[in-house]
């Protein structure tokens, strides 16, 4: 079974909440 | 719209940069996968700013990296 909240979804003028820049 | 730079982005809070970089990247994805495109703008967005600058400047880089990015998306979600 797979991880499906995987990848974060990016929705335009939504503020990203993935991961910044390391 | 102005070309996102280096310098723009290097002003901005590092999870503000990402916003910047996913709001130029995801019409361009949308235009070529409008159903997968919040998800491959996401998987994108774990890739260096830098390089997502230079994909923004390269439309070549931009389309090879989606397509790579679609494959291995089709591949988690079996």
């Amino acid at each position: 079974s797979s991880n499906a909240s995987w990848p974060p979804e990016f929705q335009p003028g939504v503020p990203w909440k993935g991961i910044p820049n390391i | 719209q102005e070309p996102l730079t280096a310098s723009m982005l290097a002003a901005a809070p590092p999870q503000e940069q990402k916003q910047m970089l996913g709001e130029r990247l995801y019409p361009l994805i949308h235009a070529m996968h409008p159903s997968l495109a919040g998800k491959i703008t996401g998987m994108l967005l774990e890739i260096d700013n830098s390089e997502l600058l230079l994909m923004l400047e390269s439309p070549e880089s931009l389309h090879s990296k989606i397509e790579e990015a679609v494959a291995v998306l089709q591949v988690h979600q079996m």
